[in-house]
């Protein structure tokens, strides 16, 4: 029984303001860190154009079905977020393994000649980023102390 | 008669919490891994 | 006002540089080297001499950056990308020397000096927000202060010891300052506020990391009751314009992820949210009414010959974490109805109370809602109490002959359709999960529909059901098993009334629930 209610000047002017903001909405990039390889295309598209989210499309197992070069790819264009996060744990799933000290990643290629506990010498391939590929190098000594 | 909840993008019968992806409540779906920041080791910041 | 000649350009010139140092790959991935060298010119240009001086110095850094902003953002040959990676070179820039500030302000374990820095800015962001907010009306953009206020949020919630041991000021901090831009004081920025207060993080440490983890919460509600507060008069037309039904969805999104992860706050609020929520404004309102506790197993109100008041919960009161009792004004009103409560006078009580609930005459607005919602739960707390204390327990028996039901029976006797409405929904705004209050009113409704000495009241109370259960999901549990009851139990004849045959599709309606019940 309460039936429509006459706005009050002030409503009237809230409403204008709220119409008028309408236009200009945040965007959800707004509220993430600039992603300077990948920015987020803040134009609305419709939904029927974005790819849909495959299901667990953020969880490890999906991850780890991706290819190497895949992960490598997410890794290193998408840092500083979950996806990253995920392509690192997956990588170490595929038995990379991260070397701090150059910043890089490894997978021992053949057993190693000689192991000690602080290293262990061998023959490794590591992914190149500016040749995008995998890549052996040899006699590459591996320290424990900056495995991550 | 209000409107049908369950088409507003959000999965309401997930286990997980959904505040974690809750994109924004403009979004019609969640955030996906490559938008959330995450606070990864600094030697993963590669560039 | 005032500024001292020469601070605009020496701070201008101030922060062009901090964002080339912040953008240099020497500046360092965290900006720590390019702080502490950065900090050395403020102090020559002795911009942290005063406090005085340092505020001057924020609010024309938060000024050029919004006059840049708009710049870009006037630019139409910019894409939107484009835009925004300009406008956000400076302000992320600006957003981590704010932060690297309150971090490094006053020694590690002096809290304070941190807290009083990042209130003052927020202060003056928001400060400068308002005064352009009413400068430039419909041109407004809330580009700049969402970027300050939200990458601040994240800077400041990043995991790091320091930030851990303050957070529960810092978020203090964002919430007072996100209560200053509440939607009726900047409707302007009502989509970039609403998102501020859903994002992940924030909902994330007012919600569920707070060391004590419902600290956070009353503010939280605060927050949502000012959004509530903002969009009620523009819901009580049903026929929302496009741009309120995308805040209203936006808002109901919000509700739907506080449902799923947080019921247990949606519980121990509802009374303040419903207080502000427009009665018309149904669906929003069950959505609150209908959370429960998370470790209760709710029977299924369809189960024939539930007995609810054998259900282990049912005795149990529920947290109202508002303070309902206060809301009863003014104070003799109070103390009459305590007096009336207790020994039944001054008999003029009940002829009174009307005249008490009436504001005005406008139709629509007649009544004071949030005393009409205070006065129904207070007096059926007094009354359950009431019921225990005589050692049983609420049924259709024990809440009858009180000066409480008198109360109840005065106001759905003596009250015009308006008021009685108002009333009713009081009633029916209790009715949610199995606790001791559910119970209560479920069985004061279905009492008031027996004993109600005009078919107009029965009909009123069906409709408030009817019209809280056509609505899309979620129902409260405590309204289903009333309205099963109602319709269940020949006691109350409810399929002898007129109004429940007035129309084909009604009667398809009911029976279709019926059929469901039995």
């Amino acid at each position: 029984p309460l039936g429509p209610q006459p706005l009050s000047k002030d409503h009237a002017y809230q409403l204008a303001m709220m119409e008028a903001a309408a236009h200009h909405l945040p965007h959800p990039s707004d509220s993430e860190r600039l992603r300077h390889y990948l920015p987020r295309n803040p134009c609305p598209t419709p939904t029927y154009h974005c790819p849909a989210m495959p299901p667990h499309m953020d969880s490890l197992d999906f991850y780890a079905r991706l290819s190497t070069e895949a992960l490598f790819f997410i890794f290193y264009y998408q840092e500083g977020t979950k996806a990253q996060y995920l392509a690192a744990k997956a990588l170490k799933k595929q038995s990379w393994r991260f070397h701090t000290k150059y910043m890089m990643w490894f997978q021992r290629h053949e057993e190693p000649k000689t192991i000690t506990d602080e290293y262990e010498q061998g023959t490794y391939i590591y992914f190149d980023y500016e040749k995008w590929g995998q890549r052996k190098k040899e006699g590459f000594t591996f320290e424990y102390r900056y495995l991550e | 008669l209000g409107s049908d909840l369950t088409t507003l993008g959000l999965n309401l019968n997930s286990p997980e919490n959904l505040y974690g992806t809750f994109q924004s409540p403009w979004a019609d779906g969640p955030c996906r891994p490559q938008d959330i920041d995450f606070h990864v080791p600094s030697e993963y910041l590669t560039n | 006002f005032d500024d001292p000649p020469g601070l605009q350009d020496k701070t201008e010139y101030l922060l062009r540089e901090w964002v080339n140092m912040y953008h240099s790959p020497a500046g360092g991935r965290d900006s720590t080297k390019a702080f502490s060298a950065f900090v050395n010119q403020m102090h020559q240009q002795g911009i942290l001499k005063t406090d005085d001086l340092i505020t001057r110095f924020f609010r024309i850094c938060t000024e050029l950056c919004v006059k840049l902003c708009y710049h870009a953002l006037s630019e139409q040959a910019h894409t939107a990308t484009l835009t925004r990676s300009k406008c956000f070179h400076t302000l992320d820039a600006f957003v981590r020397l704010i932060a690297l500030l309150v971090k490094h302000s006053g020694d590690a374990a002096n809290s304070v000096t941190k807290i009083n820095l990042l209130n003052k800015v927020l202060g003056i962001v928001a400060g400068v927000l308002l005064h352009d907010h009413e400068k430039r009306g419909s041109d407004f953009q809330q580009l700049p202060y969402h970027r300050i206020f939200i990458m601040l949020l994240l800077e400041l919630n990043a995991p790091e010891h320091v930030l851990e041991t303050i957070n529960f000021q810092v978020m203090t901090a964002f919430c007072n300052a996100f209560h200053v831009l509440r939607p009726s004081k900047a409707p302007g920025f009502v989509y970039s506020w609403l998102e501020l207060i859903s994002h992940r993080i924030f909902i994330a440490r007012m919600l569920a990391t707070m060391p004590q983890q419902k600290q956070g919460w009353p503010m939280y509600a605060q927050l949502l009751i000012d959004i509530f507060k903002f969009v009620t008069p523009f819901l009580r037309n049903a026929d929302l314009s496009k741009h309120v039904s995308l805040l209203y969805k936006g808002t109901l999104r919000l509700l739907l992820v506080l449902l799923h992860d947080f019921p247990e706050f949606l519980c121990d609020y509802h009374y303040g949210f419903c207080d502000v929520i427009p009665p018309n404004c149904i669906q929003m309102r069950n959505l609150i009414l209908s959370a429960f506790p998370r470790n209760m197993r709710l029977p299924d109100p369809f189960t024939p010959n539930l007995k609810v008041d054998m259900l282990s919960d049912i005795t149990q009161p529920p947290r109202i974490l508002t303070n309902f009792a206060a809301m009863i004004q003014p104070v003799t009103f109070k103390k009459e109805l305590d007096s009336y409560i207790k020994t039944r006078s001054p008999v003029t009580f009940l002829s009174e109370l009307r005249g008490h609930l009436q504001v005005s005459h406008e139709p629509g607005q007649r009544y004071n809602v949030p005393l009409m919602n205070a006065l129904v739960l207070y007096v059926g707390s007094q009354a359950i109490a009431y019921i225990h204390s005589k050692g049983s327990t609420p049924s259709m028996n024990t809440i009858t002959h009180s000066s409480h039901m008198d109360i109840f029976q005065n106001l759905a006797v003596d009250l015009d359709t308006e008021g009685r409405y108002l009333f009713l929904n009081a009633v029916a705004n209790q009715l949610r999960y199995p606790n001791s209050h559910t119970h209560y009113f479920s069985c004061t409704l279905l009492y008031l529909f027996a004993e109600a000495n005009s078919e107009a009241i029965q009909e009123q109370i069906t409709r408030v059901l009817l019209e809280r259960l056509i609505v899309n999901r979620p129902h409260p549990w405590g309204l289903l098993i009333t309205f099963i009851e109602l319709i269940r139990n020949p006691s109350f004849k409810f399929w002898g009334h007129d109004f429940v045959h007035c129309a084909p599709e009604i009667e398809k309606l009911f029976d279709t629930v019926a059929r469901s019940c039995m």
